[in-house]
């Protein structure tokens, strides 16, 4: 039982609703996006930006590879697919929503995006 | 942990041509799956009647547009149940994906049939319109696990994001059909089929006429809309609440209808009962101190029982009986048959193409008013009776020939059982 000490149990703390921490940067967006199918491969989680690095800015597939995600996104909420992280974008990644994944293939994004067992291969067992 | 390693999301679909149209794929082969609120994971927001209840009607919108039924099980091992539907808060019932508080996920749905609740959201019953319908999100889910993915069409239930639920929230003609591409159509007999037509009068005093059509089947019957191309939301219902004094199972209805008459037959077996369409319930004695039920060889002599079906035929002011391969036609003025009947049914009722015929033993004859045409039922096809708007177009037809044979479910959609425990 939930533990209380009161005849009228009015010290029962109602459990603080727990809110969902808000996907307000770079590296929120990025756990969005492969969380919910929309990283066609995984995003590399790139630490935030620590000012001009030696080697210059990061190129190649990450910055690419988000912005085509960003997109991807984009354009099915109706949004102007400019692959930039805007406030419309953020705003709409923070609607209520289910938690299945919104494309395919869902194993390779399910894979990599934390706290989700690595993908089993081949045909799901039958028994539960 | 275990227990879900193999409950990943829906892996590649096993059908790839479903995959293309990204219509999903089917999720389970048999008719009836079973489903349960399991005992440890009861929301602390709504009282638990009020959770199954919601449950329960959330099964039964799938059921009344799929063939599959669904019942609830609270007796068998938990590892039998198909799907078990539970709330938590962030890592919950041993699954892999954490839930994140109120606000964003609220709702996740495993391929094998599980489906978890984000108790840190507030959900609320269908009648308030405050926090997340669990009635809308439970249909939902219950989507996925049947097989459907994400969509973005605008009306779908299958939206990815929660859209406020609408005064009517119900299933769209995509989602019903989305889900038909994966299960198929409801098909199946009726017991009979009919327009009941009621009179009314207009402001000004003018008699208004109007017609509901009615599927009969069993125990239970369906409205169908004629103008919505679907049953009424909500049916099926049982014949014994919407028509007091029916029995099941009616083998017909006739409604004899003239300047002087306007009565209303159920025939059943050997007897027939007549129904007071003001009271809306069966006589149990009419004007005349007819008692009914009452043996259908007295109120119509001459005529066999038990029957297959009937129907009246207003300008002939003709009751035809179907019987095996013979029909029988009744004056309703001099009270018997026609002298030159019965006759075979293919006499009455020639095939328009050869070898395209019910031969005997029909379910139903149903005219309908939103077709003005005359249809014979059984199984789960129609045949259309030739009427005098198609002579023009084809002179050869022949008078009441029936046209080649179709599926009832191209005609009248969506006339889908549900599981009998949920009918109450």
């Amino acid at each position: 039982e939930t533990l209380f000490h009161s005849r009228d149990r009015s010290d029962l703390e109602p459990t603080p609703l727990r809110r969902a921490k808000p996907i307000a940067d770079l590296h929120a967006a990025q756990r969005f996006l492969s969380k919910y199918g929309w990283a066609e491969g995984p995003l590399r989680m790139e630490a935030a930006p620590r000012g001009p690095s030696p080697e210059g800015p990061p190129q190649g597939p990450s910055g690419a590879a988000l912005a085509a995600a960003v997109r991807r996104f984009q354009k099915v909420n109706a949004l102007p697919a400019s692959g930039k992280l805007d406030l419309a974008t953020l705003a709409t990644m923070n609607r209520p929503r289910c938690g299945v994944p919104d494309t395919r293939p869902l194993l390779q994004a399910a894979a990599t995006s934390p706290g989700t067992p690595p993908a089993v291969p081949g045909p799901l067992p039958r028994a539960r | 942990p275990k227990r879900f390693l193999h409950m990943l999301p829906p892996g590649p679909p096993q059908q790839p041509e479903a995959a293309s149209h990204g219509g999903g794929s089917r999720a389970f082969s048999k008719k009836t799956l079973t489903w349960r609120l399991v005992g440890e994971a009861y929301s602390s927001q709504l009282p638990v009647d009020e959770q199954r209840f919601i449950f329960r009607l959330a099964f039964r919108m799938w059921s009344e547009v799929t063939p599959l039924h669904f019942q609830e099980d609270l007796g068998a091992r938990g590892a039998a149940v198909d799907i078990k539907l539970g709330f938590g808060r962030g890592r919950h019932l041993g699954c892999p994906r954490v839930f994140d508080g109120s606000g964003q996920e609220f709702a996740h749905a495993w391929r094998l049939g599980d489906i978890h609740f984000d108790d840190d959201e507030h959900f609320t019953a269908p009648s308030s319109d405050a926090g997340l319908s669990l009635l809308k999100v439970a249909v939902h889910e219950i989507g996925h696990v049947l097989g459907l993915p994400h969509t973005y069409r605008t009306g779908s239930v299958m939206q990815p994001n929660y859209t406020p639920q609408g005064p009517a929230f119900e299933l769209d003609w995509s989602d019903r059909k989305a889900i038909q591409k994966l299960y198929g159509v409801c098909e199946g007999s009726f017991d009979t089929a009919f327009d009941w037509v009621r009179k009314a009068r207009g402001r000004h005093g003018e008699v208004t006429v109007s017609f509901s059509t009615y599927f009969f089947r069993n125990s239970w019957y369906w409205l169908y809309e004629n103008r919505n191309n679907r049953t009424r939301y909500g049916d099926p219902i049982q014949i014994l609440t919407g028509w007091r004094g029916v029995p099941t199972h009616v083998d017909a209805f006739v409604h004899i209808w003239t300047w002087r008459r306007d009565e209303r037959y159920f025939f059943k077996g050997h007897q027939y009962w007549r129904y007071d369409s003001d009271k809306d319930q069966a006589h149990t004695e009419d004007e005349q101190g007819r008692r009914y039920p009452r043996p259908i060889s007295e109120g119509f002599p001459g005529i066999p029982s038990p029957l297959d079906t009937a129907f009246y035929e207003r300008r002939k002011q003709l009751v035809y009986f179907f019987k095996a391969s013979s029909v029988f036609a009744f004056d309703v003025n001099r009270n018997r048959v026609l002298e030159s009947y019965p006759k075979k049914m293919t006499e009455v009722f020639p095939g328009v193409e050869p070898r395209n015929h019910p031969l005997r033993s029909i379910d139903s004859a149903y005219y309908s008013y939103a077709h003005k045409s005359l249809f014979l039922l059984k199984g789960s096809s129609y045949w259309r009776v030739v009427n005098d708007r198609d002579q023009p177009r084809g002179p050869w037809l022949p008078p009441n020939g029936l046209f080649p044979k179709r599926s009832i479910s191209e005609k009248w959609f969506d006339v889908c059982d549900v599981h009998t425990s949920t009918l109450r």
